[in-house]
């Protein structure tokens, strides 16, 4: 059987809500190792990667590996019942097709528990090998945001390119052109305002927007995003789950027509 | 869309 309590239970509707546009059923795999997600979108342009760790949880037993087939929609319906602070334990049997989710208020005055139902999903799993990558660069996840969302009003597709000089993001549509540079700012007062670039070698790399800006939808799980990129392959843009954990986004690069 | 590859050719399955 499984038995997991999460003392910060927001935790698990900010994930859900970070990737329930990309993907609608996925699989929770449970096992050991505390809990993991990998899916790809309905257009396979993307893929995302979760893995919250067993020691993440003041309380976490799994007998043996499972996995659970669920509805990213109705499951962030249920986790939207808990309240912000409410501590969540999450508990199914082995060869149960339900999972039971309980909403513990902090000052243990309420508590409220809902049951979601299992469902079968076919999903491949792929092998995602470990990449040196040329540039990685770690800004505020805010700042992120920000630049998807203006670079997304003006055009579809978004070249990355990372120098010495920084970290630019172009693009162009019909209203014209528009570039963003990040440069390294390692002396912010405050460190949810630096900016880390590590170069290896200068990479150029062209994405749609609309995944990028997709996955600025996990903002509110960490202060850092950090893109990882390396010639002709996915880029690689990863929040950390404080130190619980990460969801990883991987988006293949678009190639000239 | 035009130039998008899919995510599939650069991870293995399995």
């Amino acid at each position: 059987m499984l038995e997991a309590r999460l003392v910060q239970g927001s935790m698990l509707r900010k994930v859900v809500d970070a990737v329930k546009d990309l993907v609608s059923d996925a699989n929770i795999d449970v096992s050991s190792s505390g809990f993991s997600l990998q899916a790809m979108d309905t257009s396979h342009v993307s893929l995302i990667a979760m893995h919250l760790r067993a020691d993440a949880f003041e309380h976490f037993r799994c007998d043996r590996p499972m996995s659970m087939g669920m509805s990213l929609a109705n499951l962030a319906k249920v986790l939207k019942c808990a309240g912000s602070d409410d501590i969540v334990t999450l508990k199914a049997n082995d060869d149960g097709d339900t999972v039971t989710f309980m909403f513990e208020s902090p000052k243990e005055d309420r508590v409220s528990d809902f049951e979601l139902k299992l469902m079968d999903i076919d999903s491949e799993h792929l092998g995602i090998p470990d990449t040196d990558y040329c540039a990685t660069v770690t800004m505020p996840a805010g700042e992120y945001a920000r630049i998807c969302k203006d670079l997304s009003s003006i055009g579809d597709t978004v070249v990355i390119s990372a120098t010495k000089d920084g970290v630019k993001f172009t693009t162009s549509g019909d209203v014209g052109t528009a570039n963003v540079t990040v440069r390294q700012n390692t002396t912010a007062d405050k460190k949810e305002d630096q900016t880390i670039i590590d170069l290896k070698e200068p990479v150029a790399l062209t994405f749609a927007l609309r995944y990028l800006t997709s996955f600025a939808k996990a903002t509110p799980l960490a202060t850092h995003v950090t893109l990882s990129m390396t010639r002709e392959l996915p880029v690689m843009v990863e929040y950390a789950i404080q130190d619980m954990g990460h969801l990883r986004f991987y988006l293949a690069p678009k190639i000239e027509d | 869309p035009p130039g998008q590859q899919s995510i599939m050719k650069f991870f293995s399955k399995g």
